[in-house]
């Protein structure tokens, strides 16, 4: 029997959100610790990597190992169903065929289920070593979102560029050249509007813009994002799912031919 | 001309 219940439901609504347009169909993993998802984009060129911690939960039973295979089309069509303030609550029963969403509003009055056919999914698990990142980048979740979306117009790849004094994000194509500085923010009223950078060494690597609009799908999950950063390794793009686990995308550089 | 890799060049399957 697996059974998890989220009185803050809107945190699914929004995973599924950041993860429809990269993903069709994904398994997820549930174990006693908790729900994991790994997956690639169908071109096998970025990484999504999902944790929702079982104590992060307000039920979770799980006396099994179970991989949910979904469509996360169909997952995101269901989950839409639900209010923003439902409490959600996935339950399978061991070797099921299929998974049940039930929605409850707050004062419990609404109470709504969704049965949803499982898939088998034969899927790649990748290991992701360890990594000691020569930049880790945090800075407001949304003026990620802007700069990726305004340098998209310039070109199909944004060059990131981080040094002590701050970091760069620069596009070029056939209207023009766009550039855009962030330093690190001397002193801010609020944490979740701070830019600050953890560097070893200064860092310059070059991105698909198409994938990197994709990850900011994300941007409802968390006011800050975390970019790391290591010469010709993925860079990883993270978002905090509460205090419950996170969402990181890994996305290959761009490499001289 | 830079070349996009795979995700897979980078990451070893379990």
């Amino acid at each position: 029997m697996f059974e998890a219940r989220l009185v803050q439901g809107n945190l699914l609504k929004k995973v599924l959100e950041s993860l429809k347009d990269l993903l069709t169909e994904a398994s997820w993993d549930c174990a006693d610790t908790g729900i994991q998802l790994q997956a690639m984009d169908n071109s096998h060129v970025s990484l999504v990597s999902v944790q929702l911690r079982a104590d992060g939960f307000d039920k979770f039973r799980c006396d099994r190992q179970l991989s949910m295979g979904m469509n996360l089309t169909s997952m995101s069509k269901i989950l839409r169903c639900a209010a923003n303030d439902d409490i959600i609550t996935i339950k399978a029963q061991d070797q099921a065929d299929n998974v049940t969403f039930v929605f409850e509003s707050p004062n419990q009055e609404k109470v709504a289920d969704y049965e949803m056919k499982l898939m088998n999914l034969d899927q790649e698990h990748l290991g992701i070593p360890e990594t000691d990142y020569a930049a880790v980048i945090k800075l407001p979740a949304a003026e990620f979102q802007r700069i990726i979306k305004d340098l998209s117009q310039f070109g199909e790849s944004v060059v990131i560029s981080c040094t002590k004094e701050g970091v760069k994000f620069s596009a070029a194509g056939d209207i023009g050249v766009g550039n855009i500085k962030l330093a690190q923010t001397a002193s801010v009223d609020k944490e979740e509007e701070a830019v600050t950078i953890e560097m070893q060494e200064p860092v310059t690597l070059t991105f698909a813009c198409r994938y990197l609009n994709m990850f900011t799908k994300a941007t409802c999950l968390a006011p800050q994002v975390t970019l790391s950063m290591s010469p010709e390794v993925p860079l990883v793009v993270e978002y905090k799912i509460g205090d419950m686990g996170h969402v990181r995308y890994y996305l290959a550089p761009k490499i001289e031919d | 001309e830079q070349a996009q890799k795979p995700i897979t060049q980078f990451f070893s399957q379990q």
